[in-house]
């Protein structure tokens, strides 16, 4: 189950490294 | 009235990158407002884009789905494809982190469209890796590995080795 969870979130987690760096700017 | 609206805007995305995501949610809040009374709909649209990545930041998973949801509004009210395919994606996302994965699925479909409409095999290679791991917490394995293989496909066509 743990790594059930584990591989959900990966592309998740791909996407939350790009997003911090996302601001749009004005 | 405007330029405080601009600065505003850019308070915000310097906090955000500085990490302070509460001030950079009011920065923002505040953008959005000016961006109404003007009816800047491109500059509401920003706002509420970067206003639904502050909160993913701040655990706020369901507020940054509203703020996707009027961005994914925005979007479609000014015609941007590209806006668009980014806020379904930012919704499929969202509702993983919120363990609503039929949803999740709903918008990665959606991005896998447009993705597919704007020939952009990045966006769709992603929108295929979403969907399998979105598959695999339902169950679904068939579906799983249908999304895996054409995830796996795509990558060797890009060259994205990892």
């Amino acid at each position: 189950v743990q790594r059930m969870h584990l591989i959900q979130v990966d592309s998740v987690q791909r996407w939350m490294e790009d997003l911090r760096l996302m601001a749009e700017c004005e | 009235r405007a330029a405080q609206g601009r600065a505003y805007g850019n308070l915000g995305n310097t906090y955000y990158l500085l990490g302070n995501f509460g001030k950079a949610v009011k920065s923002h809040q505040e953008r959005l407002e000016i961006a109404k009374e003007f009816g800047d709909k491109s500059a509401e649209r920003r706002a509420c884009s970067n206003l639904g990545n502050a909160c993913v930041f701040l655990g706020e998973f369901a507020m940054a789905a509203e703020y996707y949801k009027r961005t994914l509004h925005l979007a479609r009210l000014l015609k941007d494809k590209a806006i668009e395919a980014q806020a379904c994606y930012s919704l499929g996302n969202t509702y993983t982190l919120l363990q609503d994965y039929e949803k999740a699925i709903e918008y990665h479909l959606k991005h896998l469209l447009i993705a597919q409409e704007l020939a952009d095999r990045i966006g769709e290679g992603r929108a295929c890796w979403s969907l399998g791991n979105a598959y695999t917490a339902l169950g679904n394995h068939e579906q799983a590995v249908h999304f895996a293989e054409r995830h796996f496909d795509i990558s060797k066509e890009i060259g994205d080795r990892s």
